[in-house]
């Protein structure tokens, strides 16, 4: 999509011989289009472009390509680079029960993606527990337990009545019970809920948590950005999980979110199944922005 | 700039940005910034102008003054609530339920997600909260059937209102859209012109997606409108007007909250106020 649209433009750069910088204009204005289009955010695209521009004006051009397909691999190059070169693992350092926070905004997928990670988990010789602390959401809790249930996962019930109280029961839980890895699914918040995102700051400093990962619908526009940065500076991320990839959206909210806060996507999501996690692969979401 | 002097490039390109920020999407956005620049307003008219020629797209699409339902109907009034995962359907259904039983509406809800973890008890909560019954399923079963239950049960007891939570989906998935087409046939098997209405809830966090998603439920479900869900968070829901203007759809509501209170008719002043921040 993008790249054949590029193509069309960039028939004007055949026969030169370097990228000629006003015939890379159109070019670039045709893909801040098609950027904006697939959901990358705006100040991003504003840099993408910047760095794009330099690198296609500065390079030599390579002998078996034209000027055009030149800038072309400039783009698959740079966003690629932008969206996390390598794979980044998830690691579990610490003491026994591991805390693995899942957090972000309403609807995300959080509680279906507890029970994903656990079933990976396990896959990779762990033994998970999974608690949810969502005394809001009707029947959350009952979610949580129906899904670990589905996946053959071991979830927390108990009678606290408190985020706070829940998570300390099922810490205890999961430790006595030999557990290396407590999955605690949050309620969703707003990030511009001072109280939610107090509760979740909160329940952070108590617990101290191995990872806290911000699960990022990929459906989501422009104003994505903004909640995962209150996320990391309130709570404190260390890494993200992309939902609902098997949709048709293009996902250049992962674009956004990796150049604005520099976290790396750990997973993502692709269905509705405890299987249907994948691992992150930047050169596949590269391609689907770009279409 | 003085307020009588034509206005320029930069405020024009500010404009078209704040559009974008807010998910109006680039092509939307661009075109509304060209009719600003061929109507060459002055400084101070641009915002009045470029609101008015938004709030004209809003306005425009013809089921939008379509009346609520009242007490004492004759036969149900049918809704179906559909959309992609996570959107806020289950939630919207309890807040209509609540806002047309304070109309004096008596009410039934069908729990026609019959697929996702806890989706019934959750619906089922909301009954018990706004004491509104709720005809439910087996886990598993054919969500169709809980539709065709529901509209029986409401015709049965004299319901004014029926309103049907389905399970999200995503659009590019054949036979879930198929699922929602024979949920749609279904109503209309117990009650003549069911459903009424049928509402696509737009998440107000979406991009340019939401313009696929109202694309293919309009071919598939036959919606009938949008409700934008999540309107309190600081995402603004742009992609609505987008819909509004290529597909002609009206936005109905606009969800504030997670409380069942927390359900607005639209206001087209006031969105687009939003939109231009
Ligand atoms: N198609 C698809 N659906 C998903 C994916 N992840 C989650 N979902 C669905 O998205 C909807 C919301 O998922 P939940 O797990 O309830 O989301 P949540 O973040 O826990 O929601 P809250 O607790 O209300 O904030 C459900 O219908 C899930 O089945 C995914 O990767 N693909
Ligand atoms: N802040 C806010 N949250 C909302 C709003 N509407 C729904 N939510 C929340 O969004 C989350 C998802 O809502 P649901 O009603 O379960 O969404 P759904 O579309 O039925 O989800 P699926 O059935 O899984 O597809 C819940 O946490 C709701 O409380 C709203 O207007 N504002
Ligand atoms: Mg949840
Ligand atoms: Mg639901």
């Amino acid at each position: 999509q993008i790249t054949e649209r590029l193509q069309r433009t960039l028939r004007a750069l055949r026969g030169t011989v370097h990228v000629d910088e006003k015939a890379l204009e159109p070019a670039l204005k045709d893909l801040r289009m098609a950027l904006l289009e697939a959901d990358v955010n705006y100040g991003v695209v504003k840099e993408f472009l910047a760095s794009v521009r330099e690198k296609a004006l500065g390079e030599q051009v390579m002998a078996s390509l034209t000027p055009g397909q030149q800038v072309i691999r400039v783009v698959n190059e740079e966003m690629t680079a932008l969206l996390g070169g390598a794979q980044v693992p998830l690691s579990l350092v610490g003491p026994s029960p591991h805390v693995v926070l899942l957090v972000g905004l309403q609807g995300a997928g959080k509680t279906t993606t507890a029970a994903k990670l656990g079933h990976f988990l396990r896959r990779k010789g762990h033994s998970p527990m999974l608690a949810s602390v969502d005394v809001y959401r009707p029947a959350a809790r009952e979610q949580l337990l129906q899904v670990a249930k589905s996946a053959n996962l071991a979830a927390f019930e108990g009678a606290a009545e408190t985020p706070q109280e829940i998570a300390d029961a099922a810490q205890a839980a999961a430790r006595k019970d030999g557990h290396d890895v407590l999955l605690l699914d949050t309620a969703g918040r707003l990030h511009v809920d001072e109280e939610m995102m107090a509760e979740a700051a909160a329940l952070s400093a108590a617990f101290s948590p191995c990872v806290t990962l911000y699960v990022a619908d990929s459906l989501a526009g422009q104003d994505a950005v903004n909640s995962v940065k209150a996320f990391a500076d309130r709570v404190g991320l260390d890494g993200i999980i992309l939902s609902k990839l098997d949709g048709d959206s293009r996902g250049g909210v992962a674009l956004s979110i990796v150049s604005v806060t520099g976290l790396p996507v750990l997973f993502v999501g692709v269905g509705e199944k405890f299987g249907d996690l994948e691992t992150y692969h930047p050169d596949r979401i590269a391609s689907r922005i770009l279409g | 700039l003085l307020p009588s002097e034509k206005v320029d490039a930069a405020t024009l390109e500010s404009l078209e940005e704040a559009l974008i920020s807010a998910d109006v999407g680039p092509i939307t956005a661009a075109e509304l910034v060209e009719g600003l620049q061929e109507a060459a307003p002055t400084g101070e008219e641009t915002r009045r102008l470029l609101r008015e020629s938004m709030v004209r797209i809003l306005e425009a699409p013809e089921n939008g003054n379509r009346a609520e339902p009242e007490p004492g109907r004759e036969t149900p009034w049918v809704a179906l609530l559909v959309g992609v995962n996570g959107s806020g359907k289950t939630t919207t259904t309890a807040k209509l339920a609540a806002r047309f039983q304070k109309h004096g509406c008596s009410i039934l809800m069908g729990a026609a997600d019959t697929f996702r973890a806890a989706a019934v008890e959750q619906l089922c909560v909301w009954g018990e909260r706004l004491d509104v019954p709720v005809v439910a399923h087996q886990s598993g079963g054919d969500p169709a059937a809980v539709v065709y239950d529901a509209c029986a049960a409401g015709s049965a007891r004299g319901a004014d209102v029926v309103l049907i939570d389905t399970a999200g989906r995503l659009h590019t998935k054949d036979n879930l859209m198929a699922e929602l087409a024979k949920m749609h046939r279904s109503a209309g098997k117990v009650i003549d012109g069911a459903p009424d209405e049928v509402w696509l809830v737009l998440d107000a966090t979406t991009g340019q997606n939401g313009l696929r998603q109202a694309e293919d439920f309009l071919t598939h479900a036959g919606i009938t409108g949008l409700i934008l869900a999540k309107l309190d968070g600081s995402a603004r829901g742009g992609v609505a007007l987008s819909i509004a203007h290529r597909l002609s759809l009206p936005i109905r509501y606009v969800g504030t909250g997670e409380g069942t209170d927390d359900l607005e008719p639209f206001d087209p002043e006031a969105f687009v106020d939003g939109l231009l921040g």
